[in-house]
Formats: C-alpha cells, structure tokens, sequence
C-alpha cells in the first residue's frame, strides 16, 4: 500500500514544486513505484515533468469536482517507476466550487483510494495557501513534509502550518503525521540561513530532516527542460541533495 | 487624491513582501504620505514593520467582513509619512465568508475611499493566489506593480496574472493599468537570470520596469529586525535598489 506524502506550506517559493519533482525521481530512480499529484492550479509540478494540458483534456479538476476517476486522468512520464496525476489552471475554480460538496476535506483521499495499491509512495504537491485544496492533502496523507526556507518569515509560517496539521489531525485525518521539516535553498555563507536553522533546531529538535537542500541553479534551471534535477544535471549537487532526501525517506519508512 | 499601487503575483515567494515594505518605506522618505495595506493572511508586510496584532485588535479582517471603519485600524508607523492597515492570520477565513457578499470583489476599494485623500500613494501586498483578497486589490488599485524572480515558473506565472489583469480591467476596475513588471532576486552572474529577463523584455518590452532589484542578503534580514531595509542598512544595495525604484515610480507619476 502506498504511503502517501503531502508536500505543504502556505509560504511562497520554498521549494515545494522543487522537493515534490526531485523526491519523486529519485524514488522512481531507486524503483519504487510513485505518483506525483499536482493539486497547484499554477501547475508548476506538471510542467516540471514537461507536462502541459490543454483545456480538454480531463486533470486534477475533474477528478476533484466531477468524481472522473483518477487511473482515467493519470500520465506514466518518460522516467521509469514516475506517474503524474496533472492539473491545470482551471483548478483555480476548484475552491469555491468545493465549498458546497459534503465530504469537502475528503474527496481527493477520496479519489486515490482504488489506485493507492498501485504504488508504493504517492507525493502530493501543493498550492501557496491553506485553502481546500491543501487541506484535500493533508486529509489524504500519512505524513506532512513542510520545505522551509532559511529565511526570517519561515519562522512565522511553520508555527500556522503545524497547527493546521495539528487541527486536521483533530478533525478530518488521525493518522496524519509530520515526516519532517526540510531546509531548502540553504546557502551556508549567509548567517541569517544559520541563525534560522539553529532556531529551527531548538524548537523542532526531532523534526528536522538530517538531509539539507543547498541552493544550486541547477533545481532552478532543470524545470525549464521539463525534467528533474536527476536527468539534467544527475551530478549537481542540486540532484545528489534531492537522492539524499529519498534515502532519508525510505529508510524512515522501514 | 491618492495613486493606488496592487503589487501582487500569485506564484510564492518572488518578493511581493519585500518591494510592498521597502517601496512604501522609500516613498516615505521622499516625504510622499504613504499607507501600506496587508491583505495576506501570512501578515508578513505587517511584521515587516514589527507589528504583530492579538485576536481582539482590530485589522483588516474587520474591515473586510463587518465594516470596521479603515481610519479606526490604521497604524502610524515609527517611520514618518507611513502608515500601516495591518493584517492578522484570522484573515484566512475571509475568502469564504467573501463569497457571499454582494459587491465581493469592491469591498476593499469601497472601504478604502474615505481614506483616499489623505494619502499621495496607497500599497497593497497581496497574497500569493488570485483569489478574492487579491481580486479585491486588483479591483481597489490604478495599477499593477507584477514582481517576478528571474527563473522558469515566473514566464509561466506571469501570463496567468496578466490575463486576470485584463479581466478585472474588463468587469470590475476599467481604469486598472499595469504599472510595471519588476526583476527581483536578481543575481547577475546567473546564466538562468540573464535568459529569462531577455525573454520578458522580448514578450513584454514596454512594461519591464527600469530598476532591478538585485539578490541582496540585507532585504531578507531586514524583516527579523522589524525594520524596512531602508532604516536597517541604509548604504546597502537593496536598499538602494527600493529607493531607485521609489524614484522611477514617483517620475512616472507626473
Ligand atoms: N535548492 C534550490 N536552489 C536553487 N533554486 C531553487 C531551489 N529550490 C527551488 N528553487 C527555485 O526557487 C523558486 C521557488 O521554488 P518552487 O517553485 O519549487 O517553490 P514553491 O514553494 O513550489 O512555490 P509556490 O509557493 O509558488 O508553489 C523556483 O524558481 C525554483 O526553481
Ligand atoms: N532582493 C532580495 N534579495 C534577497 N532576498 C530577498 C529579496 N527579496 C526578497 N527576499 C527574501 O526572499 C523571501 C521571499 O520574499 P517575500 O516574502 O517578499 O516574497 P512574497 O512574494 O511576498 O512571498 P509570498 O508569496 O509568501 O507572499 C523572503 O525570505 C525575503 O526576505
Ligand atoms: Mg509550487
Ligand atoms: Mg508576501
């Protein structure tokens, strides 16, 4: 059965699409079987993978507010052991129209159940906020990974994030919880990314994943060939960080 | 009567906060009397200038939702010439409580008219969706000021916004203009830097603003000390990137 991986939180560029592509490969590279779920109407995770929808094509969307099934929807990418379940920019619509359904919190956990076999991880990406859609992930995952930036605002935004976790494991998800908090974009000439890590290490001592992200242009540079890291610069240290990660996650999962 | 500026772009991250804090506090020194308006739930422009509400003071969240009077919330700041409406993390219940109001999309730029006069230049930070908050600041504003990072996803983000633009211009707000696209985060010695700023000034030569806002540390450590950039390392190069900016927007307004 899969173990489903939500990728979240509601601050801006840092580097949930980077951590959501890269993680996935190299779990695909270390051959187990994994689905990348874009629920971002900016679709960034989907373009990453040089996937881009056109408005007839059935996404996310549909699964999420017309019940498609999602082994309907889902691509088998270029790379070996890497499915991608794809959106597209009407998914901005999603929010509001879900306001009204029942089981809101609960249609995409909804929707993975009759593929959750089919794979050994799945890995949701998703949008800048805590809206339904991020709230969909973290009802439908056993675990939360948060990517922080070494940076002043990460501080104010982990705080709201865990008790958004702490808050759906309450009410919509028990056996959601954190499989750690991920330093990204970490450059460790600046002291502002050592004062905030230390802070972060003195609050959340046994959260923090050993495996840090360094800031390499490479993870910037790949999505614009529409490939991971992994199969554009295999020895960036970009990519060397993000196989790091999965070993770090697959040794957890033991 | 006052110019109002949206800066706003619903990719995460790509300085929204910082040009919203250091543009304003520029425009102060220039003795231009300037409001700053949080409407992100993440209230990061509001701690930005080391104001950090509790539940029972009033913010923007009233003003929004009950009617609070603008003048009754609006904070002096240390700085002369800048004041603050300031936001609190309760404002992420706002947008589904939007949805049922009548003039949705006017309430921030009906609240904002009695305040109109009082000020030269009003500057709304916007958060990182196109969602109601940031429809309502696109609705209240003259012009869109669009910061972007020089990497991949912002091409790609950048036509979402732009079309969104046009559409408020069309239904909502005619006299909506794009003040301007702003490079951030730019670092120079970056291959990836140069490609996509050469291809925004190909799609969009007209609307590239004149200043780039390089990579600077300072702008990030700004924020933990409660302090514009301008007021915390004056000789620094962001902050005198805020300041070029500050005096490109004030040429243009004659
Ligand atoms: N370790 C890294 N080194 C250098 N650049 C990086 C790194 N990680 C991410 N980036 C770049 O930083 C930007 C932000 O990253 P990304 O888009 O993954 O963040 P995000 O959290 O998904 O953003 P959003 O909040 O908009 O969804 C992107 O341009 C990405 O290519
Ligand atoms: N020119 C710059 N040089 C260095 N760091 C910067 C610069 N501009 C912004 N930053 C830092 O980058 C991070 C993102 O910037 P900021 O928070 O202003 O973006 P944002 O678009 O407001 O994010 P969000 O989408 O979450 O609202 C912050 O940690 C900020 O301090
Ligand atoms: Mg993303
Ligand atoms: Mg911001």
């Amino acid at each position: 059965l899969a173990r489903i991986i939500v990728i979240a939180n509601q601050k801006g560029g840092v580097g949930k699409t980077t951590t959501a592509v890269n993680l996935s490969a190299s779990l695909a590279v270390a051959e187990k079987n994994t689905l990348l779920v874009d629920i971002d109407p900016q679709a960034n995770a989907s373009s990453s993978l040089s996937v881009r929808l056109n408005e007839d094509t059935a996404c996310i969307y549909e699964v999420l507010t017309t019940g498609v099934p999602v082994a309907d929807v889902i691509i088998k990418t270029e790379y070996n052991y890497l499915s991608l379940l794809p959106s597209h920019i009407r998914l901005v619509g999603a929010e509001i129209e879900l306001v009204g359904f029942k089981e809101r919190e609960h249609v995409l956990s909804s929707a993975l159940k009759p593929v959750i076999a089919d794979y050994d991880y799945i890995l949701i990406d998703c949008p800048p906020s805590l809206g339904l859609l991020t709230i969909n992930g973290l009802t439908a995952a056993d675990s939360l990974l948060a990517p922080i930036q070494a940076e002043y605002f990460a501080m104010e935004g982990l705080t709201q994030l865990l008790q958004t976790m702490k808050l759906v494991q309450r009410r919509l998800n028990p056996k959601l919880k954190l499989e750690g908090i991920l330093l990204t974009m970490y450059d460790n000439r600046l002291n502002l990314a050592k004062q905030v890590s230390e802070e972060i290490r003195q609050y959340f001592p046994k959260n923090l994943l050993k495996t840090i992200v360094r800031r390499n242009v490479r993870l910037a540079e790949a999505p614009s060939f529409g490939k991971p890291a992994l199969h554009f610069a295999v020895s960036s240290p970009g990519a060397g960080d993000y196989l790091s990660l999965a070993g770090e996650i697959l040794t957890r999962s033991k």
